[in-house]
């Protein structure tokens, strides 16, 4: 696993997150609960946990965007870069962009947005891409069934070195 | 003249291997390639090497298709090498 540089982290360990718009390619319920679940990847082995607000500004801002979107870092349509997140911090900080163009999905089809999530998510809380294959931190999309996925050791203990354990 | 088929895939080769460095591994852009001193490393395949030992491939500095193969996997957009 890697740091990003700089080693920035959350000074709290209770974040919000606010989900800015849907894609209209899955349900809301299903984005829901792929945004639930991949939050639950790194809260159910570190003592982060995360709390969805509605109209105020979050720590995690998550939202669908089409090419260039005002942040320096466009899409570049179908396939290619599926998303991207920022480190910790003020503003842009933590904020997750899922490009709108792909094919999201909530099985094996086109791109589960599931999978994806879980893998910005750890950039959002500090994590920069793993050389590890079977890493969810590495940089290239793998499928994983999310009924079985399982948070590999490597991802693991990188977030651990940052936040620590689980209090559960 | 028409491009000849081997160059034009050359050059959408060299597109692809550029803009995905530049993404990912920090390449920076050359403005004035021409200007470029002879001595030293080539910055492009400089980076390739690092690309390549990040991925476990051979290391080369040169675009083999087992690197190309993975430039064209669906990816995150943040860049491997950040400074």
């Amino acid at each position: 696993y890697a740091f990003t540089p700089g080693n920035p982290k959350w000074k709290r360990n209770n974040l919000t997150y606010r989900i800015l718009n849907y894609t209209p390619k899955m349900t809301r319920a299903d984005v829901d609960e792929a945004i639930r679940k991949a939050l639950s990847v790194w809260s159910n082995v570190t003592p982060l946990t995360f709390q969805k607000v509605e109209d105020e500004v979050a720590d995690i801002m998550i939202s669908f965007a089409y090419r260039d979107h005002r942040d320096n870092s466009p899409f570049d349509g179908p396939n290619g870069q599926l998303a991207h997140a920022f480190q910790p911090g003020e503003g842009l900080g933590g904020d997750v962009h899922m490009d709108e163009e792909e094919a999201w999905t909530k099985d094996g089809r086109g791109y589960n947005l599931f999978i994806v999530l879980a893998h910005e998510l750890g950039h959002s809380l500090g994590l920069s891409h793993s050389n590890d294959p079977g890493a969810l931190m590495y940089p290239t999309y793998s499928y994983t069934d999310p009924s079985e996925f399982r948070l590999p050791q490597d991802d693991i203990d990188g977030i651990q070195a940052i936040y620590g354990r689980s209090n559960a | 003249f028409p491009v000849a088929p081997e160059a034009e895939d050359e050059g959408k080769t060299l597109q692809l291997v550029e803009s995905y460095l530049q993404n990912f591994y920090d390449l920076q852009k050359d403005p004035h390639p021409h200007l470029r001193s002879s001595g030293g490393e080539n910055p492009l395949a400089s980076k390739l090497k690092e690309m390549q030992s990040f991925f476990g491939l051979e290391v080369t500095g040169k675009p083999d298709l087992d690197t190309l193969e993975v430039m064209k996997k669906p990816r995150c957009g943040v860049p491997d090498v950040l400074r």
